[in-house]
């Protein structure tokens, strides 16, 4: 039997959101220590990684049995989510072998209780091994900012270049009908830490990374006040969304490199 | 000119 029941079922639709549009089916596994979700864009140039721990405290109740995978198709797993209300606390039930993944919405009074089945699909993925490195470069800034950044820049062209040095960060646009750039300074006298950028600089980094994907990285801006950027030279970009009380939501995407 | 690069040439094992 698993059960795992989420106090905020707004968190569970922020996620899947950001998540549809680029990832169409995904395996959702489930164990005692939490949910995890690994999945591929068609196209391998993007991964997303997602973490719910079961011992933080958005899960109410979690039970996991034994380890079980649930394949859902996420737009499918978005029109569900539609039907709970912002304030519902959603179960997610399934059997040990399951068919079927259960939804339960409970409204905050309780007065309301609404129950939807979807059936699972055998999704054939394999799980890709993320090495756990130590990257030259993190920055660290408001989610909306970067957003921001990367709407800006994609009106110009398709490739952002990043650029970290000592100072603080640079995203760089090239277009054939013009260009544009945007320097962040780290910012030492910001009150509210989520406002800060701060960059922990190992070595400089420059690397340029489709806009496209960053853009649709950013549908998960929502989720937090902050956003992670790590970056190494020649290796994926690691954009990660802190989840308070539950865990992150990373994204990686594979660099552009001139030939 | 710049060359997408493949995800899985990093992740594959």
């Amino acid at each position: 039997m698993f059960e795992a029941k989420m106090l905020q079922s707004s968190v569970l639709k922020k996620i899947i959101e950001s998540l549809k549009d680029l990832f169409a089916d995904a395996n959702f596994d489930c164990s005692s220590s939490g949910i995890t979700l690994q999945d591929m864009d068609s196209s391998h140039v993007a991964l997303c990684y997602l973490k719910l721990r079961s011992d933080e405290e958005g899960f109410e109740d979690y039970r996991c049995d034994r380890n079980i995978t649930l394949g859902v198709n996420l737009g499918l797993m978005s029109k569900i989510l539609k039907c709970a209300g912002n304030d519902d606390v959603v179960t997610l039930r399934a059997e040990d072998e399951p068919n079927i993944l259960t939804f339960i919405f409970d409204s905050k009074n309780s007065e309301r209780v609404s129950k939807y089945d979807i059936k699972l699909m055998e999704i054939d993925s394999e799980l890709l091994g993320i090495p756990d490195t130590d990257y030259s470069c993190v920055v660290k800034m408001p989610s909306h900012e970067f957003q921001r950044i990367c709407s800006n820049l994609s009106q110009l062209g398709d490739s952002v270049t990043i650029d970290c040095h000592k100072e603080g960060v640079d995203f760089k646009v090239a277009g054939e009908q013009g260009s544009g750039a945007i320097k962040l300074k780290q910012t030492t006298s910001v009150d509210k830490e989520e406002d800060q950028v701060t960059v922990q600089l190992n070595e400089p980094v420059t690397q340029s990374f489709a806009l496209k994907f960053l853009c649709a990285f950013t549908k998960a801006t929502s989720l937090s006040d902050t956003v992670n950027l790590s970056l190494t030279q020649d290796t994926p970009v690691v954009v990660e969304y802190p989840i308070a009380q539950h865990g992150y939501l990373r994204f990686y995407l594979a660099p552009k490199i001139e030939e | 000119q710049l060359t997408q690069l493949d995800l899985l040439k990093y992740f594959k094992e």
